[in-house]
């Protein structure tokens, strides 16, 4: 029994023992990103790992912190992200990018992206709670920002986005209802997490979809290679497929993988509070499970894993947990009444391939 | 001249406010995305280093590796910098993959450079985040198509958070 996400109950369900955390003894390290114009407090991170960090090595403090911080009050959003980084990732470096005191007239998400093309030695694993509807933002902007995450694939950095928390999103177009896909989560180069719930709340069972899961098809990016078999495989398969005019089946799908999104305790401002929930709770985690490989893969000489997504398609989501019961939400009208994408076996636009198992994802992603 | 974003939104987002145009000496500071060389070769690349079956799989580049590919042109460089000098632009910086410049320049200087913008200031919320952003659209000079892909700081908002606090979920016959 429990009463919410703690880290606990995230490394009971993903089998992490209290021996998977960093070894202290590599170059490794991990980053999470929001620009939201939060503040990070340290104390917050302190009191969150001494209610909940009891039965794991970890670290008290984040390595570095990008954009001042300090003066204003934390905020949910960047105390979440570093709490469970350094849950799931225990005991290796973390870096905290929050973009509070830039000049009134930049863009913080942009300012990232010039801090990424920046600095020779950057974090491995980078997880980011951002996105914008997909067709709010110009074609040069998102072309050029996909052109970025290339660079970091390029160099061998993990890129991971939240998959979004509108379901598959919906608007009108022409008068007619369509879903809304997301971006960064809809870039091809980048990995996309969504969100799961326990199908007790109470209980560290199996996970169900988390209603609010972004998922979809893009509209600007053809699908990728990678990814053509197993989304062909879910279109040929789902019983459960909206009206083809809601949606591009020839678009970048996504999400790719997902985790725990439903339930979260978070420490900020030294006040615990309880059943958070957001992708951009499960991308942490999943991010933090990712450095817990590097380490793994560092320690044996290896490089790390960078961009995941045709290894993880290839490798047809081995060692995920899969996600097959539930659907998120989409448009309230007569012709989907609220119902996006539904999950199903293998790989869905709900779920991706589905919610690590630490020690078989590792088994899956060691080999070089 | 020709507008770089004429399908980005510039609409004021829920929740931020007008407090005026703002004062002509103000300061800004922009950044300008320059075009890139060789994003096809990147891609090739991208893939060859992810793909387990490569045999370039995990030999990563450089941050110098990947500037040395993506770097503008000197055309671009002579081009850019010549327009942003002629219009009073100071204090740039590049980064290391030369691709973006930022540079402060005076309200006034930006609105005659960025033909048809118009800087506002607006506020959010109870954490009063201040942005300075401009809801009409820019214009370049044609001669830029070919070495800008857009400039920040005008129309982008900072966006909102999407966590939410749940009720505590009620599960029937279980946990009192």
């Amino acid at each position: 029994l429990h009463l919410g996400v703690t880290p606990s109950v995230i490394r009971q369900r993903y089998n992490l023992t209290a021996q998977d955390v960093g070894s202290g003894t590599t170059n490794n390290s991990q980053a999470c990103a929001q620009f939201l114009e939060q503040y990070f407090h340290a104390s917050d991170l302190a009191e969150f790992m001494r209610l909940f960090g009891g039965n794991f090595a970890h670290q008290e403090s984040v390595a570095r912190v990008v954009g001042q911080q300090g003066r204003g009050r934390a905020g949910i959003e960047a105390s979440l992200d570093v709490e469970y980084l350094m849950s799931a990732g225990a005991n290796i470096s973390t870096w905290v990018y929050s973009s509070p005191g830039r000049h009134e007239s930049q863009e913080p998400f942009l300012q990232w992206l010039l801090l990424l093309s920046n600095e020779s030695a950057l974090p491995h694993v980078h997880t980011v709670s951002y996105g914008d509807d997909e067709d709010s933002l110009s074609s040069a902007y998102i072309q050029r920002v996909n052109t970025e995450f290339m660079k970091a694939a390029a160099r061998g950095l993990t890129l991971l986005f939240a998959s979004g928390d509108s379901g598959a999103g919906c608007w009108s177009v022409s008068r007619r209802h369509q879903f809304r896909p997301s971006f960064p989560a809809s870039s091809p180069y980048v990995t996309t997490v969504g969100g799961t719930s326990f199908q007790n709340p109470f209980r560290v069972t199996t996970e169900i979809v988390d209603y609010i899961s972004g998922g979809g098809f893009s509209n600007v990016f053809p699908q990728p290679s990678y990814q053509e078999e197993a989304v062909a495989q879910f279109l040929s398969s789902s019983p459960h497929l909206p009206p083809s005019s809601y949606f591009n089946a020839s678009g970048r799908a996504y999400p790719d993988v997902a985790a725990l999104s439903d339930g979260y305790w978070v420490v900020s401002n030294s006040v615990p509070i309880p059943w958070v929930s957001g992708t951009s709770a499960s991308t942490p985690v999943f991010g933090g499970i990712l450095s817990l490989i590097n380490e793994h893969r560092l320690l044996s000489g290896l490089p790390p894993l960078g961009f995941l997504n045709p290894r993880l398609y290839q490798q047809r989501g081995a060692g995920l947990f899969d996600v097959t019961r539930g659907c998120h939400e989409s448009c309230l009208n007569e012709e989907v009444q609220g119902q996006g994408f539904c999950s199903g076996p293998g790989w869905d636009p709900v779920t991706g391939w589905g919610t690590p198992n630490f020690p078989a994802l590792l088994k899956a992603l060691i080999k070089p | 001249s020709y507008s770089p974003e004429p399908d980005q939104q510039r609409t004021l987002p829920p929740g931020w406010v007008s407090l005026g145009r703002v004062d002509s000496e103000e300061e800004l500071s922009l950044t300008f995305a320059l075009r890139q060389q060789n994003v096809e070769r990147l891609s090739k690349l991208v893939q060859a280093v992810s793909d387990p079956g490569s045999p370039h799989y995990g030999k990563y580049l450089t941050l110098e590796d990947v500037a040395e590919l993506v770097r503008p042109s000197p055309l671009t460089f002579r081009t850019v910098q010549k327009w942003l000098s002629a219009a009073g632009a100071r204090n740039c910086h590049s980064v290391t993959t030369q691709d973006f410049l930022t540079c402060w320049l005076s309200v006034r200087q930006a609105e005659l450079l960025l033909s048809g913008a118009e800087f506002h200031r607006y506020v959010r919320g109870p954490a009063e985040i201040h942005v300075i952003r401009s809801l009409r659209p820019y214009q370049l000079p044609k001669a830029l198509a070919p070495h800008v892909d857009f400039v920040g700081g005008l129309h982008r908002f900072p966006p909102t958070s999407s966590l939410r606090q749940r009720p505590e979920p009620q599960v029937s016959g279980t946990v009192g």
